[in-house]
């Protein structure tokens, strides 16, 4: 990536990973950000949120995704911790 | 829908809240009326009714807050989380937070207190979030809409299967057909909104809406929106007897006017002013008058009926006279007999309730020109 698409990129996975450890019960295990695999905790944690959420199952940060992760929201989880 | 690991849920019907402080953003009346109008939307589909206190604890305690506030979430600064609310139990169970770092608003702008408090207080009662886009218990906010009812029925489903059902409330049954049996209801029945014997014992127009007043409850109905409000009167007025003889409300003033027995108050929204009750003897009447069977203000003329048996009483405003004696009603509202229960006026026709039915009468042409059920203002 460009510079400055690295760093975007960054801001986006720190976001998402602050979203599921506040409404999805994350616990970050020192996974690199950028290399992702099919089965990693996050991936499966971004399904689970993409699923209830209601939006397309993909385990991707897509624009949709993240569009959602911005919006004000209750600040209880919406999985049991 | 879904609820709480658990399922935990409130074991009573009758659940006190109090507000521990309040938002710069908005009038505190404003933050009394949001919290009410949401406790009352919960209401107004179950046997739940909500009762508030200014001091000690009550079960469900709301507060403004920034950052961390000393219980296990903090909050963030604008925008991000916005509210939460604890599922019922002791302690903070239903306790409900708000940030204080949101834009507090009574609009569509900003944040709405009154939609956010309604999802939250879902919260309080026992709802967890819904993976329904539309439902108002899924965590996203989204811009408040007023013109629609704010419960999905995906919130009236969840919340009934955790109370069952206000038996006063109107359920479409295209829509409902995959609501559980509710639960068996633990106090005496309460009056039926839609029973063909129906009667109430006073009505009066509100603040645009109409009220509609039976032994210890009312309801409140927009004519314009399908949704009933039902309440306990000690709940909008601690200091009211039940059982209201007759109500009328003078719009230019907020003020509306109850009776019961040989007493009134003078209440604005759910404030009863200072110095009452009084005796109604003090408006002129005669001491062989025990009781008012139904009043209304009739805007256009500036006068005030006062029905009591077959006769009435007008009080004119604008010379601030009472009539020496009274009339019969039948004389100057032909079609009109014998004791009446209520009346109000909506719009260019009054509205005479006589048991079981209830008479609209045009003053312009002076006769009766509809005949209607007492519940024709509610969706049966």
């Amino acid at each position: 990536f460009p510079v400055d698409m690295r760093e975007k990129k960054e801001e986006d996975v720190q976001l998402i990973q602050k979203y599921l450890e506040n409404y999805y019960n994350f616990k970050k295990d020192g996974e690199s950000s950028f290399v992702w695999k099919n089965n990693s905790p996050i991936t499966k944690k971004i399904k689970e949120m993409q699923e209830f959420l209601g939006l397309e199952v993909t385990g991707k940060l897509d624009s949709n995704t993240l569009d959602l992760i911005q919006k004000p929201r209750c600040g209880f989880p919406d999985v049991a911790g | 829908f879904s609820t709480f690991a658990g399922e935990p849920k409130w074991a009573k019907q009758v659940l006190t809240y109090r507000i521990l402080n309040y938002t710069p953003d908005l009038h505190p009346a404003d933050v009394d009326a949001a919290i009410k109008k949401a406790f009352n939307v919960w209401s107004s589909v179950t046997p739940l009714k909500f009762v508030k206190k200014d001091r000690d604890h009550a079960d469900i305690m709301i507060s403004f807050a920034v950052k961390g506030h000393n219980d296990f979430i903090p909050f963030d600064g604008p925008g991000g989380s916005i509210a939460h609310a604890y599922a019922p139990g002791k302690g903070f169970g239903g306790d409900a937070h708000f940030d204080e770092d949101e834009t507090w608003t009574k609009s569509t702008e900003g944040t709405n207190l009154f939609y956010v408090a309604l999802h939250e207080f879902g919260h309080s009662l026992g709802l967890f979030h819904s993976k329904d886009p539309e439902a108002l218990m899924y965590p996203v906010y989204r811009k408040f809409d007023p013109s629609v009812f704010p419960l999905h029925q995906d919130d009236t489903n969840g919340i009934q299967h955790l109370y069952g059902r206000s038996p006063n409330t109107y359920n479409d049954p295209r829509e409902s057909a995959e609501i559980k049996e509710p639960a068996e209801p633990k106090e005496p029945a309460l009056p039926d909104i839609c029973s063909p014997d129906l009667t109430f014992d006073a009505v009066t127009t509100f603040r645009g809406e109409i009220m509609f007043f039976k032994d210890k409850h009312f309801w409140r109905k927009h004519p314009s929106v399908r949704a009933v409000d039902f309440n306990l009167i000690s709940a909008f007025w601690p200091r009211l007897p039940s059982g209201v003889d007759a109500a009328y409300e003078v719009p230019e003033k907020d003020e509306t006017v109850l009776f019961k027995g040989n007493e009134f108050w003078v209440v604005r929204g759910d404030t009863i002013l200072p110095g009452y009750p009084q005796k109604i003897y003090v408006l002129g009447f005669s001491k062989d008058v025990t009781k008012i069977d139904a009043a209304f203000y009739n805007r256009n003329k500036g006068k005030i009926y006062y029905f009591i048996a077959d006769k009435f009483w007008s009080y004119n405003k604008r010379s601030q006279s009472m009539d020496r004696k009274p009339r019969q009603i039948r004389d100057a509202f032909p079609g009109i007999n014998g004791k009446i229960d209520a009346v109000f006026q909506h719009k260019n026709f009054f509205y005479f309730f006589h048991g079981r039915k209830q008479l609209e009468f045009d003053p312009g042409k002076k006769r009766v020109t509809r005949v209607l059920k007492t519940n024709f203002w509610f969706p049966c």
